[in-house]
């Protein structure tokens, strides 16, 4: 079992690694790349101990094969089939999110419950009725769920969605729903964001 | 000096304290806290520790105080006034989330260059020029600036806020933005969220 604060950790280290990459450095140490995330170089060490010896002893990690690796090692080095429900401001906003594809989570179908959306559009993809999602599941390899609905409605979006066989959802509603022990759901929320921008502006005034 | 993984758990103790404070619980110790936040005791004690006693030994913290401590030490306990900048999709979803305001982070300036946009109201707010911006920061009291605007445009809405006065940025859109040393940025990124149901998808298959 790998904790939570872990998996959080090594997507921030792919994502410094990448910005590595893009200024064409080649290898870095434990300690530059722990640095550059905001923790320190053991914590850094301990974190891909989980999955294998990587660096080069006394040389470094090779910045390209350690993205390869935490990718491989957290089963996100493939394409995963998404489906979302709720195409209002923050479904369309997450549609236009280019970054999503650049990292292989596609969404490949997009549902509502309004009777004016249904059929159009959005970014290339039809709305369909939140009733055709269990039969559309399969058909399409959806893998994960995404809710975007008001918050009053996230728990029955989220019944359409295990009722359909899915048992990953991404819940950005502000809402607690209740799921069985099997079903996994991730909370999007960006509080602590704001409780640090406050923190840190009322240290330096 | 408090590292800033101190400050996003603190995020979510008071978010877990308020769910327990919901469900009229009201005296909790560490190691159900601890629990509850997907961390161990120690790490609670050591958290709070950075300000102050809390707990009364042998009994544990109670509730509302332990809340009202936390979101005081992190100056949250206040209201924060906010300017978003990119009145669209992703804008407008942040306008239409209650959970803001709730916590005292009122967005009270709305800004965008579309000419189409300007002068339109979105939730009760005018939507004004960009370059309106630096008048209204004194004027409205606005400390925090959000830019939700597409990633090649968001520098350019920095350099807005920067001129402004304003030094505590929330950026939504996937692109760095360069500032001085004395501008604190924070991005927000869900991608770890999908790490981890993707880990856990790939784990429990
Ligand atoms: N976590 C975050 O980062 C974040 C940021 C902004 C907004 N939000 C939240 O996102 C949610 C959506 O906000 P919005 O501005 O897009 O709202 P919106 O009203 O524009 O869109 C909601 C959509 O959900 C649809 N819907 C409602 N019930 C449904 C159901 N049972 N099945 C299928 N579709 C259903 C509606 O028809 C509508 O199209 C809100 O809960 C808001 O609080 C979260
Ligand atoms: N981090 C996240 O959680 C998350 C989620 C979804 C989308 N996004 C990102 O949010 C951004 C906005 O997405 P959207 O769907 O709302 O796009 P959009 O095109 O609907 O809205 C962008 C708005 O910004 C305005 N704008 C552009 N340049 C500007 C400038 N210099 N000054 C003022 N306003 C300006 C446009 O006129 C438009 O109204 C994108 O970068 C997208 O990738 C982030």
């Amino acid at each position: 079992h790998i904790p939570r604060a872990t998996i959080q950790r090594l997507a921030t280290y792919v994502q410094v690694l990448e910005n590595f990459a893009r200024d064409e450095v080649e290898v870095i140490s434990s300690n530059p790349l722990a640095e550059a995330c905001g923790v320190n170089g053991s914590q850094v060490r301990k974190d891909l101990a989980y999955f294998g010896e990587f660096g080069i002893r006394g040389v470094g990690y090779h910045v390209t094969s350690l993205i390869a690796a935490i990718t491989a090692s957290l089963g996100v080095d493939r394409e995963w089939r998404m489906a979302l429900i709720g195409v209002g401001n923050l479904g369309k906003a997450i549609l236009n999110h280019g970054e999503f594809r650049a990292r292989g989570f596609n969404i490949v179908g997009i549902f509502d419950c309004d009777p004016f959306k249904i059929g159009e559009i959005v970014h290339g993809l039809e709305v369909h009725c939140t009733k055709d999602l269990k039969g559309m599941v399969a058909e399409l390899g959806i893998e994960i769920g995404i809710i975007t609905t008001p918050p009053e409605r996230a728990q029955r979006a989220a019944q359409h969605l295990m009722d359909a066989g899915l048992t990953s959802i991404l819940n950005f509603a502000p809402a607690r729903i209740k799921v069985p022990e099997r079903v996994h759901v991730e909370y999007v929320d960006f509080f602590h964001h704001l409780y640090a921008l406050a923190f840190n502006h009322t240290q330096t005034r």
